[in-house]
């Protein structure tokens, strides 16, 4: 489902250097379920942004389902994205105007199968699923900073996607709170759907079937989990 | 040096009332490392704000050093924080336009003490100690998250503050550089600062010597750890 050959990014400040990629080749097939682990800066937030059809390469391949993403348009990759992809930010990226039930509705409003009644109850069972129905209507910045991850993941499931792309979710929850989220995705999977996460934590590692370790912009190891 | 009685915190949205603090007595003495725990809105980043002066309690007392903290005119306040206080937010709050070195030398600006020079040294040192000296340049959206997490920490130990309040100051670090910082709040606490953390890994909270930990807005486990 994802194939990257030899992906680099760099990044040019001045006289500095930043090569946050250096020639990243990982295939990731269907139904897997891949935790991404490493020191920060090692470049596991730039991977998931090219996976996730945020961002471009510096040089290298992405074929997502066999489509080559750099002879994509802008306008194709945002449905690609929209269509394909559920994505937790590692700094959530929720709209601070908007309340929870309405940032976790917003990935369906380019879903013409999806009528409002039916957005509305996918959105309050999304957040019922973490933990937060009772705040549906409250902003962003009226939430715990758990609590905003938690939606951003409701956000990231709600469209049913086929690819699940996890940028620390689980970075600001306690770990009872962690542990629930891990079952929700494990459920997902279980249902066929492909996850990939990032996490700093084995113990959350430990939920998945894969792990991919990044040092200094490469992989340096990729190992199957013995007991998932 | 910190006593509060009683605080309680309530947020009203329409007909949803939060309890964020349920009548919190916490005393926390000179010298001490204390590491707050709990599960995700369960009042540690509430009470942090209110440690850290920079939130008011709905009701209770707080005295930090002995001084009630209510008496003092906010201004009196935003000194009693600068002289004192070091802390570390749970999402950072580094000034997007700003460059990694004046960010963290943005608490010594208001210390008369301090010239230019010396507080380009201090930055300079501050940003070594957690490992991004060339990166001293950057702005924060240049940075990996956990890099600007690190950013945050150097910026609230930079003014060599007697109390440090550092709300998840690990949440977005691997376990290396997880342990490098907490090696950086342990020598400051053996040189006599006071030091509250907010963790929720156990193994974060083993550096420190005594775990607070919080449900649903009040204190309901206060114990010494056994070998910090
Ligand atoms: N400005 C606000 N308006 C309304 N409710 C708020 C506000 N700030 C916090 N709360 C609520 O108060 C409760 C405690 O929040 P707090 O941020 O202290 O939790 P926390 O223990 O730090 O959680 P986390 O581990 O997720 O960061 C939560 O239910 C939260 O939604
Ligand atoms: N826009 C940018 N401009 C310059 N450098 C960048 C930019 N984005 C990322 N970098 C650099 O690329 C490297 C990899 O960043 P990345 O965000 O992928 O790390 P990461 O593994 O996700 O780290 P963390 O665990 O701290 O989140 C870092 O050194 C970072 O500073
Ligand atoms: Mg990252
Ligand atoms: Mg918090």
């Amino acid at each position: 489902v994802i194939e990257t050959r030899d992906l680099t990014k760099t990044y040019t400040m001045g006289d500095i250097v930043v090569k946050a990629l250096r020639g990243t080749s990982l295939k990731i097939y269907e139904n897997e379920f891949v935790a991404i682990m490493g020191p920060s800066g090692s470049g596991k937030s730039t991977i998931m942004n090219i996976l996730g059809c945020l961002d471009v390469a510096t040089s290298g391949d992405y074929f997502l389902d066999g489509i080559d993403v750099k002879k994509n348009t802008a306008n194709q990759l945002a449905d690609l994205r929209n269509q394909k992809i559920g994505f937790v930010f590692q700094a959530y990226n929720l709209l601070p105007r908007t309340p929870a039930i309405e940032n976790v509705e917003l990935p369906m409003l380019y879903n013409p199968n999806i009528n409002a009644k039916e957005r509305r109850e996918r959105a309050l069972e999304a957040l019922r699923s973490v933990g937060l129905l009772e705040r549906a209507a409250s902003m962003p910045n009226q939430l715990s900073g758990g609590q905003q991850q938690r939606v951003a993941i409701a956000r990231a499931i709600v469209n049913d996607p086929v690819l699940i792309l996890a940028d620390e979710p689980t970075g600001n929850l306690d770990t009872r709170t962690s542990f629930e989220v891990m079952e929700i995705f494990q459920k997902m999977n279980a249902l066929g759907k492909t996850i990939a996460l990032v996490t700093h934590e084995p113990d959350i590692a430990e939920f998945t079937k894969r792990n991919v370790h990044f040092r200094d912009g490469s992989i340096f190891k990729d190992e199957m989990v013995a007991n998932p």
